[in-house]
C-alpha cells in the first residue's frame, strides 16, 4: 500500500505541474508530502504560485483561483487514474471567462480520449456551447421535476423559456 | 466499463420516471435554480451505495428525505428508485460480472423500511455494489463526483484528509 | 436590549416575507425565535417554502435558492436598520439569469433611496449593465492591481483586454 | 453619512496608491480572477478595525499579510495604509464628530510594528475608530459586508449564531 500511494502521489504531482500551468497559462505549482516520512500518515500540501506573482499561502488566492488549482488536482487524479465517469456540478461558477474557456479546452482533451464519459452541470454560456449534448431539467409543474433533451442549436431559447 | 444510463423513480423532486442517456464524451446539464440539477448528482451518488445522510443534503438525517416528499398538487410517495445501466462490452467488470453485456444495478428504498439493491435482478448487499464500483474507481466516495459549491474542499481540506482523498484515487 | 431585539426581529420579520416572495416571485417564508422565551438567548430559525413546493428544511433548497434566501434576510435587515454602505462580493454566482434580474431589479429599488451606497463585485454580464458606474481592477503588471474606470458602453471590450 | 473615497497603499496586491470614488448607487467592480477585487473589500473591512486575521485571509495568522509582500519585479513593502473619507454634511456622525463635514479614517501597519490609526490626523485607538463606525451600523463584523462565498453562511450558520447576526442589525 505504502509504495502504490508513493507512486500515486509521484504521478499526481507530475501531471498536477503540467494541469497548474496550462490552466493559468504559466506559473507553477507543485504537491509535497508533510508531517511524516510513511506516506500513508503524511499530509498533502499544496503549493501554488499563479504567473508573476510571489509564492504563498493557499488562503492568499482568490476565489476563482482557488477554484483553478482545485481543478488542476482533480484532473491530475484523473490522468494518473481514470475512471469511467465524471460529474462536475457548477464548477464554472466563480471563473471569468478567459478562465471558463481554458477549463473548457482540457475538458475536451479529455472527452476526445474516449475512456470517460462527463456530465457538467452549469449555468455559463460559454460552458454550454462547448457540450456535445444537453439537457435541460425543468420544473413546468412546480416541485416536479422534468428532463428534456435540448437542442444544441437552441440552448438559449430554452433558458429563455424555462426561467 | 462505460456508463449508459441514468433512471430515477420517486427519487427527491423527480417524481416521475425519468430516464438521462449519459453518451461519450461531454453532457451538459442546464436549467433555472432549484429545478433539480443536482438532486440527479445526488441520485447518482446514493445509487452507488452512499451510506451517509451528511453527504446527501437532507433535512431530517434519514435517507426517507431522497424519497418525493409532495407538492402542493402531488402527494408524498412512499419509495424512490435509482438504477444505473453500465455497458460491459470491454468485459471490464470485476468478478463474478466480467462476462456479462449489460450490469443494471438499483437502489430502491421505501419510507420508514430502508433501502435494498439490486444487480441484473438478483438482491445484492450494500457492500457488493460499493465493491463493484470501487474497482472502477467511481464509488459514491469518487473524488470526480464534485458537488455544487465543493470543488474548492480539496485546498481548504487539512494536509491529513487531502492525502485521504489521494488514496481513493490511487 | 431584550424589546430592542424582539422589535427588530418583529421589523425583519415583515420585511423578510416580502423581499422573499419579491425575490422568489411567489412563495412564503418566515422566521421565528427558537430554543428559549428569551430573544437574547433564543436562536433565529428560517422556514422557506419555494413556490408551489411542500415546506422543508433549509438544506433541502438548491444552491440557488439558498443563496436567495440569504439575499432576502440580508435586504430584510436593510430595511429594518440601513446603512451607509453595502458591499456584496460575487453574491449572484449561482443564480440564473432571471434571478439574477430579480435581484437586481431590487438592488435598484434600494440604491433610488438614496441613503445607502452600494459595491457590487461581479462577474454577470447581467448585473454590469444595471450598474450607474464600473471599475476596472487589472494586473497589466503581473502581481500589482490597478484600478481603472470603465466607461459603461465599453464594459466588455473592457473585460475582452484584460482576460 | 456617506462613504465617498477608499485610498489603499501598499495594502495586499495594490502595491502603488489608489483611490475608489464611491458614488452614489450602485457601483460595479470587475475585472479577472485574482485581479485584486477581493481585496478591496478586504481593505474596507480591515480599515474600519478588524482585529481578527482569521477574518482576512490570511497565510501566517498574522496582519502583515496585508502588506505587499512582492512580485517577480517589486520588493514586498514594509507598510500599508488604507483611509476611508466619508461625508457628513448631514451633521450625523457620533459626538465629537458631528460638526466635522468631512472626516478621514485611516489605519496604518507597519511590518512587525502592529497597526495604529488616525481620525483626521490625530492618532486615535482601535476602540474609537469601532465605534465610529458601530454607530453607522458600517464597522468590520457589519452583515452588509457580504465577502465572497460567504453569502449563504447566514442559511448555513446555527440558530444562535444567526441571532447574533440580527443583534448586529438592530
Ligand atoms: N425529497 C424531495 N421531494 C421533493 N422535492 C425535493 C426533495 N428533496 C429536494 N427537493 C427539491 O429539490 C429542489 C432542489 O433541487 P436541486 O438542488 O437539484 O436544484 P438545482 O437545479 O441544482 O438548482 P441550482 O441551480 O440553484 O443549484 C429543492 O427546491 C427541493 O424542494
Ligand atoms: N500581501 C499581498 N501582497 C501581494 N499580493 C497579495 C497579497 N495578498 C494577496 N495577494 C494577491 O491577491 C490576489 C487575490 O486577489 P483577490 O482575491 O482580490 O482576487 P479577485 O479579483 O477577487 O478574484 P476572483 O474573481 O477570483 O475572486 C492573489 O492572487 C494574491 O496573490
Ligand atoms: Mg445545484
Ligand atoms: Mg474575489
Amino acid at each position: 500500500a505504502r509504495e502504490r500511494l508513493q507512486a500515486a502521489f509521484d504521478h499526481v504531482n507530475g501531471y498536477f505541474r503540467e494541469m497548474f500551468t496550462r490552466l493559468f497559462h504559466g506559473g507553477k505549482a507543485h504537491l509535497a508530502l508533510i508531517e511524516s516520512d510513511d506516506p500513508l500518515e503524511a499530509g498533502l500540501e499544496i503549493f501554488a504560485q499563479p504567473p508573476g506573482k510571489a509564492l504563498q499561502s493557499l488562503t492568499l488566492l482568490s476565489g476563482g483561483e482557488q477554484t483553478l488549482t482545485a481543478i488542476a488536482l482533480i484532473f491530475a487524479m484523473f490522468l494518473t487514474n481514470p475512471a469511467p465517469i465524471c460529474v462536475l456540478d457548477e464548477v464554472d461558477a466563480p471563473l471569468d471567462d478567459a478562465n471558463v474557456d481554458r477549463f473548457c479546452d482540457l475538458l475536451e482533451e479529455f472527452a476526445d480520449r474516449g475512456e470517460t464519459r462527463f456530465l457538467v452541470i452549469t449555468h455559463h454560456r460559454l460552458t454550454m456551447a462547448r457540450m456535445d449534448r444537453l439537457y435541460g431539467v425543468t420544473m413546468a409543474e412546480r416541485g416536479v421535476s422534468k428532463l428534456v433533451s435540448v437542442d444544441l442549436n437552441q440552448q438559449f431559447d430554452f433558458l429563455d423559456a424555462v426561467a | 466499463i462505460q456508463f449508459s444510463k441514468l433512471r430515477l423513480h420517486g427519487f427527491k423532486s423527480f417524481c416521475e420516471k425519468t430516464e438521462l442517456d449519459i453518451g461519450p464524451g461531454l453532457t451538459g446539464i442546464v436549467g433555472p435554480n432549484g429545478c433539480g440539477k443536482s438532486n440527479l448528482v445526488e441520485a447518482l451518488r446514493w445509487s452507488m451505495g452512499e451510506s451517509s445522510t451528511k453527504r446527501m443534503r437532507g433535512g431530517s438525517r434519514s435517507m426517507d428525505d431522497m424519497i418525493f416528499n409532495g407538492t402542493a398538487k402531488r402527494p408524498a410517495r412512499n419509495t424512490a428508485e435509482v438504477s444505473i445501466l453500465l455497458d460491459n462490452t470491454s468485459h471490464s467488470a470485476p468478478a463474478p460480472y466480467t462476462k456479462i453485456e449489460e450490469i443494471e444495478v438499483v437502489r430502491k428504498i421505501e419510507r420508514d423500511h430502508g433501502s435494498g439493491y439490486r444487480i441484473n435482478g438478483k438482491n445484492v448487499r450494500a457492500r457488493d455494489v460499493q465493491l463493484l464500483y470501487a474497482d472502477m474507481l467511481a464509488g459514491a466516495n469518487s473524488p470526480y463526483l464534485v458537488s455544487q459549491g465543493k470543488v474548492a474542499n480539496m485546498i481548504q481540506a487539512k494536509p491529513s484528509e487531502r492525502r485521504m482523498i489521494l488514496e481513493e484515487a490511487a
